[in-house]
């Protein structure tokens, strides 16, 4: 473990918890008759959270943490995995079934299909990867899938007119724990012998190519101290 | 597996 994955890891985290908090801070609100001004922003603008994308990280983690039951390699290990599998399921649970939280969803703004991510992602997986067996394709499927599900998310962000702060933030430490997870393919490249991994450094690279985009008008904002647009 | 040191990454 080098301080890269780590913070990585962490990012990763703190973006899960981002969107739990956001979860949270929408059912906290409803019962109120003289909302907060946060509350009156999320309670009657859409939350900005594609439900696609979360669906599409439950199938992520589902299809990768296959091993959590059968390999086992640290407690640090099996316990982030269930912490994000955990995570993923309960935020599309909330989304879908929660009364409240399921009112602050968009659904006609998330209109990006599931199919069109999951199917060229699978034949992908049976194409190409290092071992043709059950667990590896699913595994590098998930590789795959994990590339691109930010993309419904990005074309949500870039129809909905207000960004709030706390999906900005989410946004941001996703495409932050990408990136440090290339630092961290670097370092072991040179620290450890032998470890050289094309598909998970060619979906990773792709992945966070597609946050530059993102990046970009996030530093920007922050840099002329203005609320988060993207062009349409 | 061929990625076994990879897989201890999440």
């Amino acid at each position: 473990m080098n301080i890269f994955r780590l913070a990585g890891d962490m990012t990763h985290l703190m973006s899960v918890l981002v969107l739990l908090l956001k979860i949270h801070t929408i059912k906290s609100c409803a019962g109120k008759s003289y909302p907060c001004s946060l509350c009156f922003i999320l309670l009657e603008s859409s939350s900005g959270i594609s439900l696609k994308t979360q669906e599409l990280y439950a199938l992520v983690f589902a299809t990768r943490y296959l091993d959590i039951f059968t390999d086992f390699i640290s407690v640090y290990n099996t316990i982030m995995k269930l912490i994000f599998l955990g995570s993923s399921f309960s935020i599309v649970w909330y989304i879908r079934r929660h009364k409240i939280v399921r009112r602050s969803y968009d659904k006609d703004q998330d209109t990006f299909r599931h199919f069109f991510l999951v199917l060229p992602c699978l034949l992908l997986a049976l194409i190409i990867n290092e071992k043709f067996t059950f667990k590896e394709v699913l595994w590098t499927f998930s590789l795959y899938l994990e590339a691109v599900a930010i993309l419904p998310q990005l074309i949500l962000l870039q129809r909905t007119r207000n960004i709030d702060n706390l999906t900005g933030q989410y946004v941001f430490l996703l495409g932050a724990y990408r990136a440090l997870y290339i630092l961290n393919w670097i370092y072991r490249y040179f620290t450890e012998p032998h470890y050289v991994h094309w598909i998970t450094w060619i979906s990773g690279l792709v992945q966070t190519l597609l946050y530059a985009d993102f990046f970009y008008y996030y530093f920007s904002s922050l840099k002329n101290n203005v609320k988060l647009k993207l062009p349409a | 597996s061929a990625s076994a040191d990879v897989k201890d990454e999440l």
